[in-house]
């Protein structure tokens, strides 16, 4: 399955002549692979020498800061460890980045496709090539900040890189240390939760969590609210393995070696790659059987789709004349694309919640399927530029947003006033601690009821506050949106 | 700005999801005390 189209070079950058056409002239659009952070993926054949290519499709009102930063970070970058950059073409209201295809997809995708976790063995291989890739990127001065299973790609020979460099950072001499909380909750280092600055072996607690998502599945406190995991995270010890039995001493020392909270006496990349479960990792070659099936699964899938889609399409043909023709319209121009995306649907087994519940920031790249569970990004890089400079202005106009039930007990305070109950409404101070005294009013039954709504209520009120936000960036989008227009393919 | 918002929000969620277990807690050793 997947040797088919196995390119015999490597592609280095997309030759001149390509990239002053029209991108649908020099690639022939295949199947959609995945939606990531901030557009769609998609499986492409150049044209010009047959090779594969992924190609992520961004709607230009996307956050072109990031995308431009992304793509910044993976031009610089060159290790067979790191996915590769090729070129990009602005096409209508796209921006297309053709990136380094890996047919194996991500090893989150690889985990949910065959419904169970990767062995010990499997693990130290993907975890050498990943310790390569953080080495090579850390050398460069740069911290990944998002690395989970769900951004660790591998290709068809079983050979994992980087991916998605959306929230990558770059490290300078005068900014050895940043302070953007970034990534997402579950892989998030103590010191990046905390915003005490922190360097590249925030990563390196990242791939700590991630060997026990690759070992169990799903990283430490997975099962519990995102915003309640940022919390424990600092405070309590180190997460370890459920079940240590099941994991050899020399994978729980490495394991416990990337999970050391003081980021002082973490190991680097570097060293890792001298650890003896490192050193015993076996070859790529080890990663086939794994990968043929998953994509034995894919392909399974993905035909049962196209199946079912075929025999509604049947259906609404026999049906109506009009609903016939909109399908088929649709089917015309996006055949693939449309079972494609019924797959990525199809596998939406996850079970923990975004951070951001409505927001896209999820883990995508080249072959890689949506994830359940998302990237997290709070401050963007130009509030830190912002930080450097002027930031005291911030703080003055600071007036934080009162959650929605401390207005209710307000409220119901209120009330119990007006009916002549109480007499202390000198003493109501919202927003402190004295407001939640109401709660010993209350029935068991509805302390429960309130504690269950308790979660659903935060993400609504973090999605309001991010709208207002997103509303405030919206003029300076598109200004950067008309100048980018202008702009030739690069 | 967002982050401070967003800081404030979750702290706020937090001492209250403190307080509805604490009395859930307090009302559950009640009971057994009744008991």
């Amino acid at each position: 399955v997947q040797m088919r189209n196995h390119p015999r070079r490597q592609l280095k950058k997309l030759s001149e002549d390509s990239l002053t056409k029209q991108p649908e002239e020099v690639f022939d659009v295949l199947e959609k692979l995945g939606e990531g952070s901030y557009g769609c993926v998609f499986k492409a054949h150049y044209k010009e020498t047959g090779e594969i290519v992924a190609i992520k499709q961004v709607p230009v009102e996307s956050d072109l800061q990031e995308i431009i930063k992304e793509i910044s970070i993976m031009q610089q970058c060159n290790s067979p460890h790191v996915v590769r950059y090729y070129g990009s073409y602005f096409k209508n209201s796209d921006l297309w980045i053709v990136m380094e295809y890996c047919g194996a997809g991500s090893v989150s995708d690889i985990i949910r496709l065959r419904n169970k976790t990767i062995t010990e063995e499997e693990i130290a291989t993907i975890l050498q090539s990943t310790l390569k890739g953080l080495e090579y990127l850390h050398f460069m001065r740069k911290i990944h900040r998002d690395i989970k299973a769900g951004n660790i790609l591998l290709n068809s020979e079983g050979q994992a890189k980087l991916a998605d460099f959306g929230v990558a950072g770059q490290l300078t001499d005068t900014m050895a240390k940043r302070n953007t909380v970034i990534g997402t909750p579950f892989w998030m280092a103590p010191e990046v939760i905390q915003e005490i600055g922190y360097n590249c072996v925030a990563d390196i607690w990242s791939l700590g969590i991630t060997s026990i998502e690759m070992s169990e599945g799903k990283p430490p406190y997975a099962d519990i609210h995102p915003m309640r995991a940022i919390f424990m995270i600092p405070t309590n010890p180190p997460p370890t393995f459920r079940n240590p039995d099941l994991w050899s001493p020399s994978f729980q020392d490495f394991v416990s070696q990337c999970l050391v909270k003081n980021p002082e006496n973490r190991a680097a990349a570097t060293q890792l790659l001298q650890h003896p479960f490192i050193r015993a990792a076996k070859p790529n070659s080890i990663l086939r059987a794994l990968i043929t099936d998953a994509m034995e699964i894919k392909l399974k899938r993905q035909e049962e789709a196209e199946q079912r889609e075929q025999e509604d399409e049947d259906n609404s043909d026999e049906d109506e004349v009009d609903q016939g023709t909109m399908v088929r319209a649709g089917t015309g121009d996006l055949g693939t694309v449309r079972a494609a995306g019924s797959l990525v649907g199809s596998l939406g087994g996850g079970t923990a919640r975004t951070m951001i519940a409505h927001d896209d920031d999820d883990d995508d790249d080249t072959g890689t399927m949506r994830s359940q569970l998302g990237t997290m990004v709070i401050n963007s890089d130009d509030e830190e530029e912002e930080e450097a400079g002027t930031m005291k202005r911030r703080d003055e106009t600071m007036q934080p947003a009162k959650p929605s039930f401390l207005e209710y007990f307000e409220q119901k305070e209120k009330e119990a006033n007006s009916q002549g109950g109480g007499t202390n409404a000198d003493n109501r101070r919202p927003a402190n601690e004295g407001d939640l005294e109401v709660v010993s009013s209350w029935s068991v039954e509805e302390l429960r009821l309130r504690l269950a709504s308790l979660d659903p209520q935060m993400e609504q009120e973090i999605e309001e506050i991010r709208q207002r936000y997103q509303t405030k960036r919206q003029p300076i989008l598109d200004a950067i949106e008309a100048k980018k227009r202008r702009q030739q393919n690069f | 700005l967002f982050m401070k918002e967003l800081e404030h929000i979750v702290k706020s969620y937090e001492a209250y999801r403190q307080a509805l277990l604490s009395e859930v807690e307090a009302r559950k050793q009640r009971q057994q005390w009744y008991a």
